[in-house]
């Protein structure tokens, strides 16, 4: 472990009185790996070990922390401050239905936690219905219909034949109508770098005006996390992100690279498949997982 | 550690280290790798940049080589089974759909046990996959035990005479004991059920995965077996680069790959190919 790896460089630093510069710059070598190896983005682990060398340089070696101690709870620090936290707060100001708009690349959960907020947001005292502007992939729809027959959540959905905006729409006149104060909309999954998809998303936000665009990402993802998130914040203006499968060993090192290259607050977690696996986001959790 | 040899100065191995890392291919594999081609700049120095990235491409392409057979393997007589594992999301029923049509340009008729009996519409999933096919899809209900699905499945397609079977099963992340404790029982009862099977168990990986790709490897390695690898979603932004932890690790060997949402999005693994792509 990290811990591990840093008590071994500094066991003989036991008398220095202050971390010296060549102290610290190889214990952040050992910091720089392992968030490499927690798929934080190059750019990213690289600036953020800069800011810890400029907080750890000439620090007093406190008496009660070994000087390892004190670099990882330097390191530690800076990890939760920069993945800061406005934990899990949801914005549904305006007129109602609020739209919240799930987003993201293709098999990363949006249609599941759409589902799970579903059911968090009417624990909360909101009536929330969900729309299937998923037209494309085989049984999108039923998959969607399913999981609200299974929360007892109303679904609006037309099939496949309609498009994706008009669907939104006339949904969301739908749950007025019913008095539904939030309209989750699934989405289908696409790749950033499909334009003709980006574009629909585009038309889609501007037909709907949504209160909440949540990216929705697996912890698992590697450095493309940047690039996908930056081109999704680009084109819609994200406010969220959803960051899933953390009850997996992946360390999660897109919430970090995500959080820091776009400001995006992580504002929910999937920790599981099933419907009440969505917890809040706590970024020193989540610290500490990426930090191995 | 090493002069600076030739025209290729710091700047030049940090460029090309960060390349290397972008493309997910890890830092332990990357500094081995810039560690070998730094040594052999030592002893001759590299004429150009250009040189050096020929030799690294060279290098990961042996790594590729290593790994073993990209070739996907049925028997000629009698029924060729294909398991299809993966953590969750990561395109199995989709690939399974694509491998069918795949296998039916080969003259092959693929029978498909839907496997995944418990995620929401899995089931329904697979047979909007076998209306587009033809394929039979064997299923049962929602919530049944998976293994009796697989082993009633593998009577159904045998008492049919189908030549190939392919098991679509749910995502499971690898970190879960007792759901690869289900997909082992399922390895089980198709070894019992048919002898020799399953000929082929693909393990499916989101090409946007980090190097968490090569822990769910080494554990559904270690758990049911893989004979090989399913590389989805090249037509993302990603380049999976995690498979040459897998290769140099695990003798892991990729055998097909998938570049998008269509029915003919799949194609057999082509390693100069997939190395050109990853510095493009
Ligand atoms: N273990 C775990 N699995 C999850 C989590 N969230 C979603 N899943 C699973 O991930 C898989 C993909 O989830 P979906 O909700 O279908 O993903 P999606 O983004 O809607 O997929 P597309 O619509 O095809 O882009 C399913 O097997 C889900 O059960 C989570 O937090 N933990
Ligand atoms: N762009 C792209 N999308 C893909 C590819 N393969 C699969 N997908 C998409 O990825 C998403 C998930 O695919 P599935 O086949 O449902 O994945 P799965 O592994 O069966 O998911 P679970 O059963 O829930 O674990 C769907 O939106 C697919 O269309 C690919 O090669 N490229
Ligand atoms: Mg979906
Ligand atoms: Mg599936």
């Amino acid at each position: 472990s990290l811990t591990d790896r840093l008590q071994g460089i500094f066991g003989e630093l036991r008398n220095h009185g202050r971390l010296s510069e060549a102290d610290v710059d190889v214990a952040l070598k050992e910091v720089r790996l392992a968030l490499l190896e927690a798929d934080v983005h190059f750019r990213v682990a690289r600036d953020f070990v800069k800011r810890v060398r400029d907080r750890a340089v000439g620090v007093e070696v406190s008496q009660s922390l070994t000087p390892a101690q004190q670099v990882l709870r330097i390191v530690n620090e800076e990890l939760v401050e920069t993945l800061g936290g406005t934990a899990g707060r949801l914005d549904w100001t305006g007129p109602v239905p609020a739209p919240i708009l799930m987003v993201g690349l293709n098999g990363q959960g949006k249609t599941t936690s759409s589902a799970k907020l579903a059911v968090r947001l009417r624990k909360m005292g909101q009536r929330p219905f969900m729309i299937a502007c998923d037209t494309f992939r085989p049984a999108a729809i039923q998959q969607l219909v399913t999981l609200g027959k299974q929360v007892g959540c109303d679904v609006y959905e037309e099939g496949t034949e309609a498009s994706p905006v008009e669907i939104a729409r006339r949904g969301l006149e739908w749950g007025r109508d019913r008095g539904h104060t939030i309209a989750i909309v699934d989405t289908a999954g696409r790749q950033q770098v499909d334009e003709r998809l980006m574009d629909e998303l585009v038309e889609l936000r501007q037909a709907i005006n949504p209160t909440e665009i949540l990216l929705v990402a697996s912890a698992m993802t590697g450095q493309e996390a940047v690039n996908v998130a930056q081109a999704f914040h680009a084109r819609l203006g994200l406010t969220g992100l959803v960051l899933t499968q953390i009850d997996g060993d992946a360390r999660g090192g897109a919430a970090l690279s995500i959080r820091a290259v776009t400001g995006i607050p992580v504002k929910f977690l999937g920790v599981g498949e099933k419907i009440e696996a969505l917890a809040e986001f706590h970024p020193d959790r989540v610290a500490s997982r990426i930090l191995g | 550690l090493f002069r600076t040899a030739g025209t290729l100065d710091a700047a030049f191995w940090d460029e090309l280290e960060e390349r290397l890392i972008a493309a997910d291919v890890g830092a332990h594999v990357t500094a081995d790798l810039i560690t070998e081609l730094r040594a052999r700049d030592a002893r001759r120095a590299f004429a150009s940049g250009e040189d050096a990235e020929t030799a690294l491409r060279e290098l990961l392409e042996a790594i590729l080589a290593r790994a073993g057979d990209t070739g996907l393997y049925l028997p000629e007589e009698g029924v060729g089974v294909v398991l299809v594992i993966g953590v969750n999301g990561t395109g199995k029923t989709t690939t399974v759909a694509k491998l069918t049509r795949y296998l039916q340009l080969g003259g092959r008729a693929p029978f498909l046990i839907a496997g995944d009996t418990f995620r929401a519409a899995a089931i329904d999933q697979l047979k909007v996959w076998g209306d587009r096919t033809g394929a039979t899809v064997f299923a049962q209900s929602p919530g049944s035990d998976t293994a009796a699905v697989v082993f009633d499945g593998i009577g159904a397609a045998i008492s049919r005479g189908a030549d190939t079977i392919i098991i679509d099963t749910a995502g499971r992340l690898h970190t879960k004991t007792n759901l690869m404790a289900e997909l082992e029982k399922v390895r089980r009862v198709i070894g019992r059920r048919q002898a020799g099977a399953p000929h082929e168990t693909l393990l499916v990986l989101d090409a946007v995965t980090g190097q968490n790709g090569l822990i769910q490897a080494k554990t559904f390695m270690g758990s049911v077996g893989v004979t090989g690898l399913v590389l989805t979603k090249l037509d993302s932004s990603a380049k999976g680069g995690v498979v040459f932890a897998i290769a140099e690790e695990l003798r892991l060997p990729i055998k097909l790959v998938g570049t998008g949402e269509r029915i003919d999005d799949l194609q057999p693994f082509d390693p100069s190919e997939f190395v050109r792509a990853l510095f493009s």
